[in-house]
């Protein structure tokens, strides 16, 4: 049996809302470590990793691993029904072909529970190697997911260029070109309103817009976004969920023909 | 500019 609850099961949302506009269906992982989740695009262009750790729930229970494939579009709408203060939890009998989501208002006078069956996915994982990264850029989530709505406007390509004084996000297209340099704060108030950035060596990468736009779904989940960077390799951006985890979003840059 | 892949970068497992 697999029982996770969480005492706010809008997080649980929210991390469905940030992948499900990449990947309309994945492979949920279930140990006693935590949910872990591995899915690409249709176009093998981006990706996303998944790690929800076990000791961010209020209860967990995972008697033995299991691969559950789940339509997050599907997920997407029974959570759409969830109020924001229920608790949610998630639960896979043994022997079933379903993932039960059960909801509960926070004065425990109403109780929801809905049913999905699972599926049978083919999933293809990557090896990501741990990189050290040129140069990670750390800054409002609500600023990125700004840049690139507005980057998108311009044209379907941002080039992202790094150096130790700020990082410009630049677009050109048949419309005309911009660009928005931040450069690193000196002195913040709240540091989730800073932007900092760590580098050893500057970086220019260019990637498809469309792509960052999707991975902003899930800036709600976390007030600082890191942009991890280096000449000739994927993106890698991250968005924090609480203390238990993480979603991070992998992205192959554009280059020369 | 084109558009590399993953699979570029990364190996299958």
């Amino acid at each position: 049996m697999f029982e996770a609850r969480l005492a706010q099961g809008s997080i649980f949302a929210k991390v469905i809302e940030g992948l499900r506009e990449l990947v309309t269906e994945a492979t949920w992982e279930c140990s006693g470590n935590g949910i872990t989740l591995q899915a690409m695009d249709s176009s093998h262009v981006a990706l996303v990793s998944l790690v929800l750790r076990s000791d961010g729930f209020e209860t967990y229970r995972c008697d033995r691993n299991m691969s559950l494939g789940i339509s997050l579009t599907s997920m997407s709408k029974v959570l759409k029904m969830m109020g924001k203060d229920d608790t949610l939890t998630i639960r896979v009998n043994d022997d079933s072909d379903a993932i039960v989501l059960s909801m509960e208002s926070q004065n425990q006078e109403e109780f929801a529970e809905y049913e999905l069956r699972l599926m049978d996915l083919d999933s293809e994982h990557l090896g990501i190697p741990d990189t050290d990264y040129s140069c990670v850029v750390k800054m409002p989530s609500t600023k990125f997911s700004r840049i690139c709505r507005d980057m998108a406007i311009l044209g379907d390509s941002v080039t992202i260029c790094s150096t130790k004084d700020g990082v410009k996000f630049g677009a050109k297209g048949d419309v005309g070109q911009g660009s928005i340099r931040l450069n690193q704060s000196t002195n913040v108030d709240k540091e989730e309103d800073a932007v900092s950035i760590e580098l050893r060596e500057a970086v220019a990468l260019t990637f498809a817009v469309r792509y960052l736009n999707m991975f902003c779904k899930a800036a709600p989940l976390s007030n600082q976004v890191n942009l991890s960077m280096s000449e000739d390799t994927p993106l890698m951006c991250e968005f924090k969920v609480g203390d238990m985890g993480h979603i991070r979003f992998y992205l192959a840059p554009k280059i020369e023909d | 500019m084109i558009q590399s892949a993953l699979t570029d970068y990364y190996t299958k497992r």
